[in-house]
């Protein structure tokens, strides 16, 4: 018996808003530690990697391990049925050809069942190696969302450029070309709105603006993101979910040909 | 020029 309850839907219907351009399909691996994803674009550019930990939800009981496969567009669909403020349940049973999604109002007056068929899914895990970054970078996440929309106007890519003084995102293209670049926070009252760079060594990386800009759908969910960098390596963008769990994106950098 | 990398030159499948 798998069962997971979330006293507000609003989490869950944040985490699909924020995979659902990138995954078709993922398997969600449950234990009793919690629930993981770890999943790949069809073309293999970025990685998705989502980690809820059993002890955030408000109930949680997994009797054996499960990997169920899930549509991603149809799950979406599934969770814009439930009201932000409606508890929502998952359950399946131990060897399951289904799950549930049990959605109840407030007031408890009502109460909605979906069921979901799951999907038989090849497993290709991934081991991601330990690595020290260059460069990590904790910004608001509505300001990396705003910089990603505003230079995928110039170029198919942004350029991220980290050094001591700050942070810098550049694009170009035919019609010209734009530069935003970020100072360190001296003293910000507001942990929220801060720019802290940690960095050991400067790097510059470019990345391709259609993924940024899938991974920046995650800001609702987060107020702060981290990117963790490091020359010739994928870029790591996080996002904290709460008390939780986090989400965080994978992206191959681009390279010259 | 620049191409984009694939993932799985730096991941290792497990």
């Amino acid at each position: 018996m798998f069962e997971a309850r979330l006293a507000q839907s609003a989490i869950l219907k944040k985490v699909l808003e924020a995979v659902k351009d990138l995954l078709t399909e993922a398997t969600f691996e449950c234990s009793d530690s919690g629930i993981q994803v770890q999943a790949m674009d069809n073309a293999h550019v970025s990685l998705v990697s989502l980690n809820l930990r059993s002890d955030g939800f408000d109930k949680y009981r997994c009797d054996r391990n499960l990997s169920m496969g899930m549509n991603i567009g149809t799950m979406t669909k599934i969770l814009r049925c439930a009201s932000s403020e409606d508890t929502v349940t998952l359950r399946a049973v131990d060897s399951p050809d289904n799950i549930i999604f049990i959605f109840e109002s407030q007031n408890k007056e009502k109460l909605a069942e979906y069921e979901m068929k799951l999907i038989n899914m090849d497993l290709e895990h991934l081991g991601i190696p330990e690595t020290m970054y260059s460069c990590v970078v904790k910004m608001p996440s509505q300001e990396f969302a705003r910089i990603c929309r505003d230079l995928s106007q110039f170029g198919e890519a942004i350029t991220i450029a980290c050094s001591k003084e700050g942070i810098k995102f550049s694009a170009a293209g035919d019609y010209g070309n734009a530069n935003v670049k970020l100072a360190q926070t001296a003293d910000s009252d507001k942990e929220e709105e801060a720019v802290l760079i940690d960095m050991q060594e400067p790097v510059k990386l470019t990345f391709a603006c259609r993924y940024l800009n899938s991974f920046v759908k995650a800001t609702p969910l987060c107020a702060q993101v981290k990117l963790s960098m490091s020359s010739d390596v994928p870029l790591v963008c996080e996002y904290q979910i709460g008390e939780i769990g986090h989400i965080r994106y994978y992206l191959a950098p681009k390279i010259d040909d | 020029l620049t191409i984009q990398d694939n993932l799985t030159k730096y991941f290792i499948v497990v």
